[in-house]
Order: C-alpha cells, then structure tokens, then sequence
C-alpha cells in the first residue's frame, strides 16, 4: 500500500501548476524516501525533475516501490477541488495500480472529498542526469526572474545570459528593438529573497528561448528564491526549493551557438 | 533564430 498525508494541500496545488503545462504525463515514482517525477517537453528541448520527500508528508507509507503513471490535467483538475489549507491524501496499491485516490480534508473536519483517478500507462524516455560542477550560479528573486523572463519575452523569442564577475545579464532582441536588463551581485544580503548573488567560476555566454523559461516561472509560488546554474555548452538549470523537502528543477538547453 | 540543440545531447537515456 502506498499512502501520503499532506498537511499543506496547496503544495501539491502549486507542484501541479508548475509541471502540467511542460508535461502532460509523468511518471511519479513513489519509494521508502521520496516521491519523484521526471518529464520531458515533447520537443525534447525542456525537462522538469521533482523531488519531494517523505518527511514532507504527515505521514508516508511506502511499503514497496510503486509508479505511478499519472495525467496532470486529471490530477489538476481534482486539486482545483482543494483549498490551500485542506489535507490531501494520495493513495495507491503497491501492486501494479490502475488507479490512484485523493482524499481532501478540509481543515475543519467538516468536509470531505474522495476522488479516483485512472492512472496512464506512459513509455517515456528517462534520462540520466549527471551532477555537475557549473562555472556560475545567480541565485536571485523568483518573481524577479519571472518579471525578467516576461518583459524580455516581448522583444524577442530567445534570451542572450551572459555572467561575468560582478553581474549576470538578459539581453532580447527583435523587430521591437534590442533589451538588456542587467543585475549586479548584491553587496549586503539584508533580504535574502531581495538580493542577488552571482558566483561565478568562470564567464558564461548561453542563448535559451524564452518560451520554456516562461513555462519554468509558473513555479514562482513555490519559492521566494530561485537559482540559476549554467555552464558553456550545457542545459541552464533552473531550480526552486520546496522549502528544505524537495525541489522542482528545470533543465533547458541552449540554442546552438553559431 | 538560432538553431536549438535537444536534451538527448547533453544527457544520456537511462
């Protein structure tokens, strides 16, 4: 049997806003320690790997490995039915599921929900990411980054991100015209979700379409922070913390550089 | 526009 209480029922909500839209499909693999759900786009271009950790839930109970192969329109479409501060419980046999239930709770006890899902049989292709040392890390604001990846999202279809020593930069360009915006490692981190930090072992120069970019920001809610990792010829990562239980990361990559 | 490379160049399937 496989069964998860979460306390915060609108976490779920948000994972769901931030992967739907770049896979439609996904295979959630369910263990003793985590849930974790790895996508592609259909381009191939764009991946999106979650991990969320047992100890995120009430209460996790994993008795044997189990996959779970879900549809994230259906699994939205039932999480729409739930306020934020509902308890949601996910629940599956560990033997083949064809189906998965989620039970929303209302806080005051006074309302409950049970839904089942069909689960869908999905051939996706995982791939295997390797841990990498990046030349250059910006960790920054996430709504800042959704503000940047937007306004640029008007000049062109594509993003120029150049890091240097002191400063990252997006620049756009189309028929509108040509946009830099430029953002400066922040001397004093007061507020740690206000400032920006580049740390940078040596310069990088990478192209990525926006579209994608602007497909990653829908996870802004989950994080006041998020962090970019790049390095010369290699996928951008873009990664948003699930407080200290997970993560939702984005890999993207680069134009082909002419 | 530049050309866009894939994943698949990048990482391997598992």
């Amino acid at each position: 049997m496989f069964e998860a209480k979460l306390q915060q029922g609108g976490l779920l909500k948000k994972i769901l806003e931030s992967v739907k839209d770049l896979v439609v499909d996904g295979l959630w693999d369910c263990d003793g320690a985590a849930i974790t759900l790895q996508g592609m786009d259909s381009s191939h271009v764009a991946l999106v790997e979650m991990l969320l950790r047992a100890e995120a839930f009430e209460h996790y109970r994993c008795d044997r490995n189990v996959t779970l192969g879900m549809n994230h329109n259906h699994l939205s479409k039932i999480l729409k039915c739930a306020n934020n501060d509902d308890i949601v419980i996910l629940k599956a046999a560990d033997q083949n599921p064809d189906s998965c239930s989620l039970i929303l709770e209302s806080k005051n006890g006074e309302k409950t929900s049970d839904f089942v899902v069909s689960l869908v049989r999905i051939d996706t292709d995982q791939l295997g990411i390797p841990e990498t040392e990046y030349s250059a890390h910006v960790k920054m604001s996430s709504g800042e980054f959704q503000r940047i990846c937007r306004d640029l999202s008007q000049f062109g279809d594509a993003v120029q991100i150049t890091c240097s020593k002191q400063d990252v930069k997006f620049s756009s360009s189309g028929e509108t015209g040509k946009a830099n915006i430029t953002l400066t490692h922040s001397a004093t981190v007061d507020k740690e979700e206000e400032s920006v930090t580049v740390d940078l072992k040596e310069p990088v120069d990478l192209t990525f379409a926006l579209r994608f970019l602007n497909l990653f920001t829908k996870a802004t809610p989950i994080s006041d922070t998020v962090t970019l990792s790049l390095s010369q010829e290699a996928p951008l990562v873009v990664e948003y913390k699930i407080g200290d239980s997970g993560h939702i990361r984005y890999f993207l990559a680069p134009k082909i550089q002419e | 526009t530049k050309s866009q490379h894939q994943l698949e160049n990048f990482f391997t399937r598992k």
